[in-house]
């Protein structure tokens, strides 16, 4: 099967609130799972955490809640961010972009409403 | 590296597990981990 990916995941430095979602995440997961899959990894996550704090972390409300979509975008040359094609896995988001041998640096923020 | 979470995901049929922990020592290749 796809070898293990692990991924340093961190809120956009200028897309995001300063104290929005602010921990950096330390992720581990097979590199068959696309951009697609990690966006909703995040958004489940994010609305449970959120939902635990104010006590109302039932499935039903951390399934609504975690229909808010997020962009995931990695660093590129000239300090510039890419966004991620969604259904590109991680195995070849890592060949294709990252092309170095250490946890892969990745970076999300809310998708923005067209 | 503290709590480690443990989470699957499934978008079209393809169910991948997820873990996620507070920092990378112990947890990645290389930080530590036995």
């Amino acid at each position: 099967g796809a070898s293990e990916i692990e991924l340093v995941f961190r809120p956009h430095p200028t897309l995001m609130e300063k104290d929005e979602a602010a921990q950096t995440r330390y992720i581990k997961t097979s590199g068959k799972a696309t951009v697609d899959h990690l966006s909703k990894y995040l958004a489940v996550r994010l609305a449970l955490e959120e939902l635990r704090k104010s006590g109302e972390a039932s499935p039903v409300t951390v399934e609504a809640a975690s229909e808010k979509q997020y962009t995931i975008y990695i660093p590129t040359a000239g300090s510039q961010f890419t966004v991620l094609n969604g259904s590109f896995s991680l195995e070849l988001v890592s060949e294709k972009y990252w092309k170095v041998n250490k946890p892969m640096e990745l970076y999300f923020a809310p998708t923005k409403e067209h | 590296p503290g709590e480690v979470t443990v989470t699957d995901v499934t978008i079209n049929s393809l169910t991948v597990t997820f873990r996620e922990a507070l920092a990378a020592k112990g947890f990645f290749r290389g930080w530590g981990l036995e």
